[in-house]
């Protein structure tokens, strides 16, 4: 799975994943990435996150949404509403990660699993590219 | 707070970090930093968060390394099926697609989907339709297929097929 979250200058956010799935699935499986809410999502009032991992945990978990909402009507910041949802995958047996860029900009990485490949860039000089 | 921003992921790890060699982490690295200087060269020079978005996707589905477009695991048969979405924040408009195997950029079939926008998921033969109603570039499966890949397929076959021999049963 590969995905990118952005913010631009005039404070629009997109979030978008793609994905060749996973090894050897059959009866045409389908996992969290192309279902809006679970694997990609986004909302100019909260962020944007793609995730990438078991996608059946992220699905039940409906985490790329759910962040969002922690970050609109609980105030958590993108870390501690990623980490949140991370913990309940977590909780249901899955693994993987997210990525979140909030409505101010912020940037995030949360993820339970190594070898976890991750890069973000903001205007402040910010660049950075690493495997977890 | 920074004026525009972006953060990328080329997946959840299909090699364990103990099996990295350096050659492979700089190769990831490199490919990976080179993905995140499109986005970011998009958002510095005023572009928008969803041009920055399909910049950084469509090099990545072109990369072999990462599990999406050329490089993508195989499934069962050993055929190939690509996911993918694409959601904007400021209006939640949105646009998904999956089970397609000769798109050569299905981020970009999941735009075109936003775009038409009477419809948000689209599927299989339908999707590979409505592709037919775009320019998008398509791709034989020998362009997605790689070596590495297949012999990770094989195994994992075999794998499976020792368990439904045992205990394990197919349901």
């Amino acid at each position: 799975t590969v995905g990118a979250v952005a913010r631009d200058i005039h404070g629009n956010l997109a979030a978008g994943t793609s994905t060749g799935g996973m090894t050897g699935k059959r009866w045409d499986r389908i996992g969290d990435s192309p279902i809006i809410g679970a694997g990609t999502y986004a909302d100019n009032n909260s962020c944007a996150v793609s995730a990438t991992g078991s996608g059946e945990y992220f699905i039940r978990a409906v985490v790329a949404k759910s962040i969002c909402d922690l970050m609109e009507l609980a105030g958590m910041g993108p870390l501690e509403a990623g980490d949140n949802l991370m913990a309940e995958v977590a909780e249901l047996g899955g693994s993987g990660g997210v990525i979140v860029v909030s409505k101010r900009g912020e940037t995030a990485f949360s993820f339970n699993t190594s070898g976890m490949y991750r890069g973000r860039a903001d205007s402040t000089g910010l660049n950075e590219v690493a495997i977890f | 707070l920074p004026q525009w921003s972006i953060a990328i992921h080329g997946g959840a790890g299909t090699l364990q970090r103990e099996a990295m060699t350096p050659e492979r982490e700089a190769a990831y690295s490199a490919s990976l930093q080179t993905a995140l200087d499109a986005g970011a060269e998009v958002l510095r020079t005023g572009g928008t968060s969803e041009d920055a978005v399909l910049a950084v996707i469509t090099l990545l589905e072109d990369d072999p390394l990462f599990n999406a477009g050329r490089g993508a695991v195989l499934t069962w048969d050993g055929g190939i099926s690509h996911d993918a979405a694409l959601m904007l924040g400021q209006n939640r408009r949105a646009g998904a697609i999956a089970g397609v195997s000769t798109i050569r950029h299905p981020i970009l079939l999941a735009q075109a989907v936003m775009q038409y926008g009477r419809h948000v998921f689209l599927s299989g033969e339908g999707a590979e339709e409505f592709a037919s109603d775009t320019p998008l570039e398509r791709a034989e499966s020998a362009w997605f297929v790689t070596p590495s890949r297949q012999k990770a397929l094989a195994r994992y076959r075999a794998h499976e097929i020792s368990l439904a021999d045992g205990e394990h049963r197919f349901g």
